[in-house]
């Protein structure tokens, strides 16, 4: 007959799961998404998921289940974001792109800093003719982080900066070609960025993106990839709150990676990224 | 009868998403939830045209009643105000502080003010630079001292020099600060010590989610505005950002940037915004 110590023990085996519960704790974690920025629909299509998985049982024993779940949402968020790849340093050129204000001037400079310190020499181009005064922003910043310069003033095509300034930097430096902040939609901008690409042609081509950007951050990363291909993705102002949700999006959007995060606003303040240190900040 | 607690749940449900999507925070979007679900408890309303007729009803009311704050007449406050009428423009990094303090110049200086500009921004590089090149296309004293100076002293100096002149306008710029920076917060609490400004406004980029949420609650709390700018509304976005900020701190939006141009600086509207985030 059975033992009582075997019926307890399978009492203890079994877990059912408690829907209301479940239901509880994919809400919390739908709010966290959504308060970070996440495109809405990835938000629902992830609570979606974890609550489909939790439902199916597979719940290890002794395991919390709020645990349990927030695991789970982390594994579908770094089925996203993609295993990090060691970046690879050595003379390339890289074009910077994205919309107004994001972080792509300052950031130029801080990539130079990084190759410098990494022992590649690196020219700045300063393409954006749209800004005031940006190409003195961009010359300032190369002067801090001792990179080469070039610049044209006057001249109104930013795909003659960009092929001059490709063919004037030194054979085997790094160049950051620096570009105008843009609408994706704008078809004139978008024109110009792939002129200035052809002229340039960029090993890799960057999207510097706000943490605090709403929900237009999947839209355009999806129309700058369409246009120019983006390679990889640049998460500024992490030292914010914000929390960087949007970029989530623009990696689906493009199959590019987050390959840095700026922290701040001086030189030295780049950082790999790491998907676990803001996989975990994302979910608070 | 009355709107049914399941089919009233689906419906705000659907309106959550597009709240949500259209940028408006989510805190906002709960709160505005709760409000249209007590506007229509135990309404006695048919459901179909009826029910969503209300509904948009409540929504568009609740939404006109938070962006209605008491507005600011800027020529009446110009006219009845201190001389030199002091400016201070406020915000995070990048959210269009410089050009929106260039395009109110251009827009002041046009209806006949005598305008001064502070750049009071002398941290970033070319900071400087970008305003003198405003001052210079609009035909407006750019007041600057080195790049690292206080920026409370160059503040100061501006005012003092548009004393002497009879200027009757000050904008001051300053550099872009996350809130969550202690020593750019105190930076700023000095610059209005010393200034006392006679207005300041808080200037959020509507590409922004619900990060603008935490900007203008620290903002306010911290330093305290009087009124908004919200950029950037020429890029393809609701503009949900404007509620975000009206709902948490309760103040004026006085202009929207629709573009880059010196005239693309619009008095904000309540209807134009309503029309845009129902469109
Ligand atoms: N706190 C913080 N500020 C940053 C960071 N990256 C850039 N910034 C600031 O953000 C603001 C905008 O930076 P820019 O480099 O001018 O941005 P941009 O994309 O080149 O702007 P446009 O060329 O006008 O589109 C500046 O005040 C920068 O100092 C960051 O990681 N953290
Ligand atoms: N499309 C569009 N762009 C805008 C608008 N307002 C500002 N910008 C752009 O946004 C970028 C940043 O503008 P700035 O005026 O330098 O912003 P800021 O707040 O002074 O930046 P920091 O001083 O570095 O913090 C520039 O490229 C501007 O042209 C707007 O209403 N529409
Ligand atoms: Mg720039
Ligand atoms: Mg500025």
């Amino acid at each position: 007959g059975k033992s009582l110590r075997s019926i307890l023990a399978k009492i203890a085996k079994s877990s059912t799961i408690d829907a209301a519960l479940v239901d509880e704790v994919v809400k919390d974690l739908q709010r966290a998404l959504l308060q970070a920025d996440v495109n809405v629909q990835l938000a629902l299509d992830l609570t979606k998921r974890v609550r489909t998985r939790a439902m199916e049982g597979k719940i290890p024993t002794g395991a919390n289940l709020r645990d349990y779940l927030v695991r789970v949402i982390y594994e579908e968020i770094c089925a996203i974001l993609g295993t990090t790849k060691p970046y690879a340093i050595k003379p390339k050129r890289i074009m910077l792109v994205g919309l107004f204000g994001q972080g792509k001037t300052t950031t130029a400079g801080k990539l130079a800093r990084y190759y410098q310190k990494k022992g590649v020499h690196t020219t700045l181009v300063a393409a954006d003719i749209h800004r005031p005064a940006a190409v003195d922003q961009l010359e300032q910043l190369s002067k801090k982080v001792h990179a080469g310069f070039y610049a044209h003033r006057g001249e109104l095509r930013a795909e003659v900066i960009a092929r001059e300034g490709r063919a004037s930097a030194p054979q085997g430096d790094t160049i950051l070609l620096d570009t105008a902040g843009r609408s994706a939609i704008d078809p004139d901008l978008i024109a110009e960025i792939k002129r200035c690409k052809q002229a340039f042609e960029p090993e890799e081509v960057l999207l510097v993106l706000d943490a605090a950007m709403g929900q237009l951050a999947g839209r355009s990363a999806a129309a700058f990839h369409e246009a120019v291909g983006l390679t990889g993705v640049i998460l500024t102002k992490l030292d914010g709150s914000a929390k960087g949700g949007g970029a989530l999006s623009a990696v689906a959007q493009s199959g590019a990676p987050i390959l840095f995060v700026g922290t701040g606003e001086h030189m030295d303040e780049l950082e790999h990224f790491e998907t676990t240190r803001f996989v975990s900040r994302l979910l608070g | 009868t009355a709107i049914k607690e399941k089919t009233l749940d689906d419906v705000l449900g659907d309106l959550e998403i597009v709240l949500l999507e259209s940028d408006v925070a989510f805190e906002v979007v709960q709160k505005i939830q709760a409000r249209v679900r007590e506007e229509l408890k135990g309404k006695k309303i048919k459901w179909g045209e009826e029910a969503s007729a209300a509904i948009e009803h409540a929504l568009r009311s609740y939404i006109r009643t938070e962006l209605s704050l008491k507005p600011i007449d800027l020529e009446k406050s110009l006219a009845a105000g201190p001389k030199p009428y002091t400016i201070l423009f406020l915000g995070v990094n990048g959210s269009g502080k410089t050009t929106s303090l260039a395009k109110l110049a251009h827009r002041l200086s046009k209806q006949g003010h005598g305008v001064v500009i502070a750049a009071a921004d002398t941290f970033r590089a070319g900071a400087i630079e970008q305003l003198e090149v405003h001052g210079e296309r609009l035909g407006i004293r750019v007041v600057r001292q080195k790049e690292g100076a206080d920026p409370a002293a160059v503040a100061f100096d501006a005012v003092q020099h548009a004393s002497k002149r009879h200027s009757d306008v000050v904008l001051i710029d300053t550099a872009g600060r996350q809130h969550t920076n202690e020593n750019l917060i105190e930076e700023a609490k000095k610059i209005r010590r010393v200034v006392h400004p006679s207005l300041t406004l808080f200037v959020g980029d509507a590409l922004s989610g619900n990060d603008m949420v935490e900007q203008a609650k620290l903002f306010n709390k911290e330093l305290g505005f009087d009124g908004v700018i919200l950029t950037k509304l020429d890029a393809d976005v609701k503009g949900g950002a404007a509620l975000s900020v009206a709902s948490v701190v309760h103040k004026p939006i006085l202009f929207v940037g629709l573009g880059q141009g010196y005239d693309d600086l619009k008095p904000f509207d309540i209807d134009w915004m309503l029309a845009r985030i129902f469109a």
